[in-house]
Parts: C-alpha cells; structure tokens; sequence
C-alpha cells in the first residue's frame, strides 16, 4: 500500500543552489589570473521518500528513505552533488611562474539523494 | 577564514597564498587552452583535463617559468664575431614530487619576426652548463652542445626539446646549472646589404625573452576517467 508521505513544499527538497566563488572576495585576486570566480553551486534541501524515486538517487537513498518513511527515528538521506565538473586556474606563484591548472569536481552540476 | 583557507590551498596543492610583486604577461599558448577549456565547460562538451592537445602531452598542470639567468660581458669574446652572451637558468623547484614530467619546451624570443628593419643572419649556439659559474669567470665553462643553428632574419620565436635535460635537473637539482646561449652574428658577403652588427646586437639584447615551458601529470589527480554512476 502507498505510505502517506508529509508533503514536503517544493522549494524545501533536495535541489542545486546558486553559489559564486568571488576570488576577490577571498583576497586571491592578487595572485589568480583567470577567472576572476566561478560558479560552484551547492546542493540541499530534504529528501523526503517520495523524491528518491524521481531524482537521480542512489538505490540505498531509496532504501533510506523508505525506512525514514516507516521509521521516523531512521535519518533521512541527504541530498548531495550527483554531477561535477572542472575549472581551469591560471595563476602565478611566487617564482613569477604562470601556471595553468585544471582541478576536477569544482563545480556542482546536478543534485540527488544519497 | 585563515584555516579553511589553508586547507583550500593544499588542496590546490599549495602551501601558502602566493604573492605576486607583479603579474607576469600570459603566454599565449597558456591563454589559449584557458580559453579552449572555458568555452568546453560552458558548452558543457566532456573533456579529458589530463591531456593537453594543443601540446599533444598528457598532462594537468602547465607551468611557464620564466628564465633567471643573466647576460655575460667577457673582455675578450668568445668569439670575434660574438652578438650575445647569456646564460639561461630555469628553477624547477615549483615541481611536486608525484609529478612526472611530459614536456619541457625551452623558447627563446628573439623579436619581432618583422621584415622590417633587417638585420644580418645569426648563429645560435646553446651548451649545458655542468659546473656551477664562477663568479668573475665571465664565460661559464660549457659543457656538451645542446643546439646549434643559424638563424635567418627575421627570427621570432625559436623553440627546443628540453625534456631529457628537465628531467635530468628535476631529478638530481644540484645539476641544474642552467644553459649557455651564445649567438654569432654570421659575415654575410653575398648580401651586399652592409649591416651594423652592434646595432643588431644591442637591439638583441633589448628583445631576448627566454622561459622553459614544462607540463606534469600528477597521478594522484589524473586517475584513468572512472564512469560516473
């Protein structure tokens, strides 16, 4: 039989947020060339049973949840990046060397359950 | 702030926040790849961050170091027709120890590849310096050749292979004694066009730009792509 599930309001579950890293606002403008910042994004929000079975979650997130669902003393499971990407870095290091440096999973594309 | 900056650092493999006097010019070929990469990420196309195709390397950090040697001025030149003396040297100590060397690409800018203002063909000459300069010895003794090739005006941008030699100097650093460049001005009889070698020369010296452009593969970060669930 379906399991009533609290209707959690949209704008609380599990969703990827906007979040711009300002380098200047770090003081890491003095010694990064390019970019000036990126947009990182962040995940969050609940992830209520009924979500797991939409989003791109993981099988024991679904397990989690259906617990949760059953036993409310079972945390819910939370609501983490399903997607990254990279950025390059040029920057200049203190022998006056430019470099340029790609790091991996700086960037939060999508958002699921896990 | 000040601790998670420090972890943030070391994970950009960093031990403290450099600080720059002055920002050095952005090589173009590093401003190019920045730009290929950028727009790759916008337009969301996949892209292997280890391998550097413009280069043709496998690689994830690219650096530009540029040269901290300095010009010499023997009393008695090397040679009679002797231009320019210098020697070249490149501190590879920015480079990590988990990190494996795939190219070292020594450029040497000679100035603007113009037709304009001609001036007489040149020989260039480079030798791996192996014994540490002595102060007042005005020409470091040279070791083995390295390069030697006449240069045709209008000259621009040369380039050389330096990986061996990189690789030599990031694994045994107190042999790192850098190069010695010497460049002839070569009598050109046939011309007809009687050149002013000192004028060359001195405009030379104004626009010589040497730098060592290394790439690495850090395997810690280059992991063969895993699919991603």
């Amino acid at each position: 039989a379906a399991i009533p599930v609290p209707k959690a309001s949209c704008k609380n579950l599990c969703h990827r947020h906007q979040l711009f890293i300002n380098f200047r606002d770090l003081g890491w403008h003095k010694w990064i060339i390019a970019p000036k910042g990126f947009m990182a994004n962040y995940c969050h929000g609940d992830c209520p049973f009924s979500l797991t079975v939409s989003l791109n979650s993981s099988n024991y997130a679904f397990m989690q949840a259906l617990m949760q669902a059953v036993d409310p003393e079972t945390p819910q499971a939370v609501c983490i990046p399903s997607k990254l990407s990279p950025i390059s870095m040029l920057y200049q290091d203190n022998n006056d060397n430019v470099i340029l440096r790609h790091y991996e999973d700086m960037v939060v594309d999508e958002c699921g359950c896990g | 702030v000040q601790f998670q900056e420090y972890v943030f650092l070391q994970f950009l493999d960093l031990d403290k926040a450099p600080s720059p006097q002055k920002f050095q010019p952005v090589p173009y070929i590093l401003k190019k790849i920045f730009q290929d990469r950028e727009a790759a990420a916008t337009t969301g196309v996949s892209q292997d961050l280890c391998y550097v195709k413009e280069l043709g390397v496998r690689g994830n950090v690219l650096r530009f170091l540029p040269d901290q040697g300095f010009f010499l001025y023997p009393k008695k030149p090397f040679q009679a027709s002797s231009c320019l003396q210098k020697l070249l040297y490149f501190n590879l100590s920015a480079i990590k120890e988990r990190e494996q060397l795939t190219l070292a690409q020594l450029g040497l800018d000679l100035g603007p590849s113009s037709y304009y203002n001609l001036g007489p063909e040149l020989e260039l000459a480079l030798f791996l310096v192996q014994e540490p300069h002595v102060w007042g010895q005005f020409t470091p003794k040279p070791g083995k050749i390295f390069a030697l090739q006449s240069v045709p005006w209008p000259q621009g941008a040369l380039r050389f292979n330096l990986l061996d030699v990189a690789k030599d100097w990031n694994d045994n650093p107190q042999k790192n004694f850098g190069l010695f460049l010497e460049i002839l001005v070569k009598e050109d009889r046939d011309s007809g066009v009687n050149f002013q070698p000192e004028d060359a020369c001195t405009r030379l010296r104004r626009s010589l730009h040497a730098s060592l452009l290394v790439v690495t593969l850090n395997s810690d970060q280059c992991h063969p792509s895993r699919k991603r669930r």
